[in-house]
């Protein structure tokens, strides 16, 4: 038996909206833990984590450890029926084949139940190792969402570089050229407009734009994004989720032949 | 010329 009731239901159709166009169908597994995901996108170059902590739901209960897999495009055409201001509970018994999303209005005068189908996913777990990083990027999740639709219109890939100067954002396509630095810039009235730069030393690297404006999904998730760089590892974004835990976008690089 | 990644050449099956 697994119920799950999420007061700020809005974080799920978020979730959802985040992660639908990187990845076809996924394993949601439930845990003491909370409710997490792990999952590849079809061509194995990037990968998504989510954790939503158990702590974070006014009601978790999971008796014991369930994988549950679902279409993501189907799970949130469901979660499209729920309201923004709406408390979603998911439920799902025992052996079921099927997972109810129940949806109640903030004063409770309307109370909805969808029920999907559940399906079996053949999906690798895989091991993601602690990491000492190069480079640590904070910076506004709506400035990096800019950066990467602005290049993306430019070129197909960008190369990030972070030096005692700054992060610098760089493309170039058949129209020409451009280049994006921010600088650490922590003299702002609020913490999340904040640019924070921790290098341990300087690291550049070229991914797939593609990729990247497809991780800025998640922008509404988080005021500001993590970007870690290391030079011999896969890039991580990663949306902090308030009160709950987090979605982590892993993109592996590309490289010069 | 650049060559995609896999993350799979980064991260093993647990």
């Amino acid at each position: 038996m697994l119920e799950l009731r999420l007061v700020q239901g809005s974080l799920l159709k978020k979730v959802l909206e985040a992660i639908k166009d990187l990845v076809n169908d996924a394993n949601f597994d439930c845990s003491a833990t909370g409710f997490s995901l792990q999952a590849m996108d079809s061509s194995h170059v990037a990968l998504v984590a989510l954790l939503l902590r158990s702590e974070g739901f006014e009601h978790y209960r999971c008796d014991r450890n369930l994988s549950m897999g679902m279409n993501l495009n189907n799970m949130s055409k469901m979660l499209k029926c729920a309201g923004n201001d709406d408390i979603i509970t998911i439920k799902a018994d025992d052996g079921s084949d099927t997972v109810t999303f129940m949806f109640e209005s903030p004063n409770q005068d309307k109370i909805a139940d969808f029920e999907m189908k559940l399906m079996d996913i053949d999906s690798e777990h895989l091991g993601i190792p602690e990491a000492e990083y190069q480079a640590i990027v904070r910076m506004p999740s709506s400035e990096f969402a800019r950066i990467c639709k602005d290049l993306s219109s430019i070129g197909d890939t960008v190369v990030i570089s972070v030096t005692k100067e700054g992060v610098k954002f760089s493309t170039r396509g058949d129209i020409g050229t451009a280049n994006v630095v921010c600088r650490q810039n922590t003299t702002v009235d609020k913490p999340e407009e904040a640019t924070v730069i921790e290098m341990q030393e300087p690291v550049s690297l070229t991914f797939a734009l593609r990729y990247m404006n497809s991780f800025t999904k998640a922008t509404p998730l988080s005021g500001t994004v993590t970007i870690s760089l290391s030079s011999d590892l896969p890039i991580v974004v990663e949306y902090k989720i308030a009160e709950m835990g987090y979605i982590r976008f892993y993109l592996a690089p590309k490289i010069e032949d | 010329n650049s060559r995609q990644k896999s993350i799979l050449s980064f991260f093993q099956k647990s």
